[in-house]
């Protein structure tokens, strides 16, 4: 038996709507621990990992292991139908179930609406993402300075470079109508912490990617005031939003653009 | 210009 139960429904549509314009379906692996899913783009150039601990729900019971195999679109047609203070109930059988049920009660305790989704099974393959990478360069920002840099510079081109140096960071596109350059320095004396931004450096890193990923990635910025943004020479980039202080992340990774 | 890297090779390198 599965069941958890969290005071705002909302955080769960906020995570939903941060992965589902960017992988169409995936397992949610429940376990003591809290909810996994780990998934990646069609493409198998980016990659979400998602955890929701189990400490972050109100109630949180896993006897056994299960894998809730779900059509993202369905589950996200399923949560916009919770108030927007609404708390939700997820339960299912262990595995081997073919539906899940998701309960949507107002605060007040007036309106409950129960949905069963229909599961599926997902054959996936779960990437082993090394833990202990060393990253030279680190952006810590507001996360909707994050979303309104690639927002911006999405409409001049596709691929974006972003170079951190002692200057600060900058992100550098170019497309057909012509180039653009964002340069962005460490902010540290703003007045609340989310509004800070603190770049890290350990070695000038300069790397390219492709803007149509990190576009998806910016629909997490709901979910956390500040994003953590983590760079090295030939390796895949993270970009992270954590959920409150304890309740989980949003991780995404993405591979880059190389010159051969 | 660069090429588009597959994340599964990066992972597998790792």
């Amino acid at each position: 038996m599965f069941e958890a139960r969290m005071a705002q429904a909302s955080t769960l549509k906020k995570v939903l709507e941060a992965v589902k314009d960017m992988v169409s379906e995936g397992n949610f692996d429940c376990s003591e621990e809290g909810i996994c899913l780990q998934a990646m783009d069609v493409a198998h150039v980016s990659l979400v990992n998602v955890l929701l601990r189990a400490q972050g729900f109100e109630m949180f019971r896993c006897d056994r292991n299960l894998a809730l195999g779900i059509q993202l679109a369905n589950l996200s047609k399923v949560l916009n139908c919770a108030g927007k203070d609404d708390a939700v109930t997820v339960k299912a059988e262990d595995e081997g179930a073919d539906t899940a049920e998701f309960m949507f009660e107002s605060s007040k305790g007036d309106r409950i609406t129960t949905f069963e989704l229909t599961l599926m099974d997902i054959d996936s393959e779960h990437l082993g993402v090394p833990e202990d990478t060393t990253y030279t360069a680190v952006i810590k920002m507001p996360s909707t300075e994050f979303r309104r840099i690639i927002s911006d510079l999405s409409t001049i081109g596709d691929t974006v470079t972003i170079e951190v140096s002692k200057d600060g960071a900058s992100f550098q596109v170019s497309g057909d109508i012509g180039k653009g350059n964002l340069c962005i320095q460490s902010n540290t004396a703003a007045d609340k912490p989310s509004e800070r931004v603190e770049i890290t450096m350990e070695e000038p890193t300069k790397q390219t990617y492709a803007m149509r990923y990190l576009s998806f990635f910016t629909k997490a910025a709901p979910l956390s005031d500040t994003v953590t943004i983590s760079l090295s020479p030939d390796v895949p980039l993270v970009v992270e939003f954590n959920i409150g202080e304890e309740v989980g992340y949003v991780k995404y990774y993405l591979a880059p653009k190389i010159t051969e | 210009t660069p090429v588009q890297n597959d994340l599964e090779e990066f992972f597998a390198m790792c």
